[in-house]
Formats: C-alpha cells, structure tokens, sequence
C-alpha cells in the first residue's frame, strides 16, 4: 500500500484503481492547488480523470497527456511522476511557482484506461481502444490516428483487425472525443504535450502531411532546447522534428489536430525505451525517465509560459 | 490471459527504398498479424517488429529471400514478461 502520495513505487505495475486511487492522494496532499475532473468515460465504462493544477481562475491552460496507447508503463509512470512533481514543488521551486501563477495545468495520465486494464489482465502488448463494432471480428481503434486531422490519410490503416486502424470516422472514439471537446470547451489551452514511449523522439506537427507548419522554426528550437535540456541528465539522444521527418507520415494524430485548431505549442514526446524489453522498461529505468522527462517538459512549459499568444 | 510463448521482436535494417518498400508490403499482410513497434519509412531507422510464433517463419523466409537485414532483438517474449513478473514480485517483498 502506497503510504501517501510521495511513497508511490513508480518501479512497480499498478492496476487502474491504484493509479487513480494515486491521483486522489496527489489531491488530498495538495489540496488547495490540485483537483480531479472528469472529462468522460472509455468505452467500457471507466472514468477519465484530468488531475487540474490551478492556483486562480480564468487563467490559460496547458494540456498534458499520457499513455494513449497503453501498454508502456513508462508513460503513465512518468505523468503521475510529473503531477506529483507540480505538486510538491509549487511553493518551493519557482519555475513551478511561476508557471502555476500563469497557467493552470491539465493532466491526463491515462488516456486509455480500457487498453490499459486489458493490457493488466488479457494481453500485454494491445495498444488500441476497446471499442467494438458490428460487422468486424477484430476489436478496438488506434486512438492516436482517430483524430480529426488529416483522418484517414496515410500512415494509418483501414482495416478494423490492424493495430493502427483509424476508425469508423475522426472521434469515434469515447477517449479521443472527450479530451477534444474538453479542448473545445475550454477555448483557451496554450500548449498541448502528448507524452507516448518508445524510440526517444520529440516531435512536432506535422504527421499527416510532409509539409512545416507555419511555426516550423520556433517549434524547433524549442523543441531542441527541450532535447538538450533531456540529455544533459543521463545523456539520452532525442531526435527532433515534424512526425513526418522524424518517423513516418501518419495521419489522425492527436496532435496535429490541436495545432489546427489554434495550439501553437503541440508536441509529442516518445520517451526512452530502446525496445529491447519489450515495452517492459525495467524497474530501475522509470524513475530516471521521468526525472530526464521532466527537464525537457520543463523548457517546454517555460517557453510557453514565456511568450504568451 | 493471453502470452506471447515463442513470439520474437525482430530488428530489421533496410539498406534501401526499395526494402523499405517491400516492408511497407509486409506490413499490409494482416494475416500475419505483425505489430510494427516501429514502422518502415527510411532506410536510417530500423524497423522494430513483434512477430507472433506462428508467423516467424513466414516472415524470416520473406526477409531473407529479398535480402533484408535482420536481426533477433527479443528471443522470447514471454520470457521478458516471466523475468518482469518476478522483479516486480521481489520488489513488492
């Protein structure tokens, strides 16, 4: 039993009920500063918590996401690692200090809770939703291609029984529906930071074409600042650029669509995991991936905080 | 509880557009219900594949007749997964 939000073992697997029974510690903890909102249901029925840093009304916000596709424990480690981290450190760090000032901070450390029960007790290695339709035998949408950018286009499959099948249509999904009309609802995010493991990248729009956004240069310098800032703790390479530079052309992505509408500061992040474990990051590796993580985040959030749009 | 006995995850390195091609071929043949940690689109980054038992020697005859570059990054999955079970449990004591 995890004795208070600061003893969590971020080494060790947990169910979804311990993970969300962490958030409500981060919040009994920090009460006067984090709150826990509920932005929706996954498809089989289980909460959505958006864990909210907020120290003032109608202020900015930033969107941070974690484990979309949920099978690597190391994503929604390191975002409960992060909150805990805003958390404990307002008051006492002032970068933090100044940020929660500024911005409130939405963070949703699993994106997709029915993948990750599944993944707890079926099928180590599923990394779709859950959702089924008549007419198919195969289960569930790559959550990450069902966004309403470029939907359908390349880098995204067609068909239902694929790992990266984009769906009956952009949103079909509960998961993806509900973070986008809590964006569309609140009308004033700032910044948008996806947080996916594997292959040490980070990335910016866009994926669905090969073309630069039209704040190519800006979005990579930070994003190399960011990178920089990663490596200097235990030297870990990111490699930075568009997703269509970086690794493939893929369409329906989460954050494509969010700069479309209006979220200059979108990034992705694809954390360390060199794939030799099989998604499995030993134990010993968490901890130093969100606290690597977290100086990259950090530049992000300070350039956000910087020049305000 | 599904495992993954006998599945491997494969390091494959395309030498050139043309290879890269013929895994994106790869990649579209559900049948073999391949799961592309990493997906084929330039010859400088290696493509990362989990393949299901069943399908290991379909995919290496496909690999090594066209000439592609491979090598065996998991042996066993299953494997990984048994020894992360038991950290976890040691860690847990």
């Amino acid at each position: 039993k995890e004795r208070n939000s600061g003893a969590f073992n971020y080494g060790a697997y947990h169910t979804l009920d311990n993970l969300y029974r962490a958030i409500d510690a981060i919040m009994l903890d920090y009460k006067s500063i984090v709150s826990k909102q509920l932005i929706g249901h996954s498809y089989e029925g289980r909460p959505l918590y958006v864990i909210k840093f907020s120290t003032g009304a109608n202020r900015p916000g930033i969107w941070i996401d974690a484990g979309i596709h949920s099978r690597e424990w190391v994503t929604q480690a390191t975002a409960l690692w992060t909150a805990h981290k805003l958390a404990a450190e307002y008051g006492k760090d002032a970068f933090v200090t100044s940020l929660l000032n500024n911005y409130d901070v939405f963070l949703l450390p699993v994106t997709n809770p029915d993948g990750y029960a599944f993944t707890h007790t079926t099928n180590r290695m599923w990394r779709k939703t859950r959702s089924i339709r008549s007419g198919s035998r195969c289960v569930g949408v790559d959550p990450n291609r069902n966004w309403n950018a470029g939907f359908g286009g390349p880098g995204a499959s067609s068909d239902p029984c694929s790992d990266s099948y984009f769906g009956p249509k952009a949103e079909s999904e509960v998961e993806v529906k509900a973070v986008a009309d809590f964006i569309r609802g609140h009308s004033n995010i700032k910044g948008f930071i996806s947080i996916h493991s594997y292959s040490q990248l980070l990335m910016f729009p866009y994926g669905y074409k090969c073309t630069k956004p039209a704040d190519f240069e800006e979005l990579n310098d930070v994003g190399n600042a960011a990178a920089m800032a990663l490596r200097s703790l235990y030297g870990t390479q990111y490699k930075v650029g568009t997703i269509c530079s970086t690794i493939y052309q893929a369409s329906g992505g989460s954050i494509d669509w969010t700069y479309d509408v209006g979220i200059k500061y979108s990034f992705a992040f694809e954390l360390r995991d060199t794939g030799r474990y099989g998604f499995l990051l030993p134990a010993n590796q968490i901890l130093p991936t969100a606290q690597e993580t977290w100086l990259g985040l950090k530049k992000i959030l300070e350039h956000i905080r910087d020049n305000p749009y | 509880e599904k495992t993954f006995i006998g599945e491997q995850v494969l390091r494959i390195k395309a030498s050139n557009g043309d290879q890269i091609v013929q895994l994106q071929d790869l990649q579209s043949l559900a049948h073999l219900q391949l799961d592309f940690w990493t997906n084929p689109s330039n010859p400088e980054i290696p493509v990362d594949v989990r393949v299901p038992f069943e399908s290991l020697q379909s995919v290496k005859i496909y690999l090594e007749s066209n000439k592609i570059d491979y090598s065996i990054m998991i042996e066993d999955l299953q494997e990984v997964i048994n020894a992360e079970k038991q950290e976890m449990i040691s860690s847990e004591r």
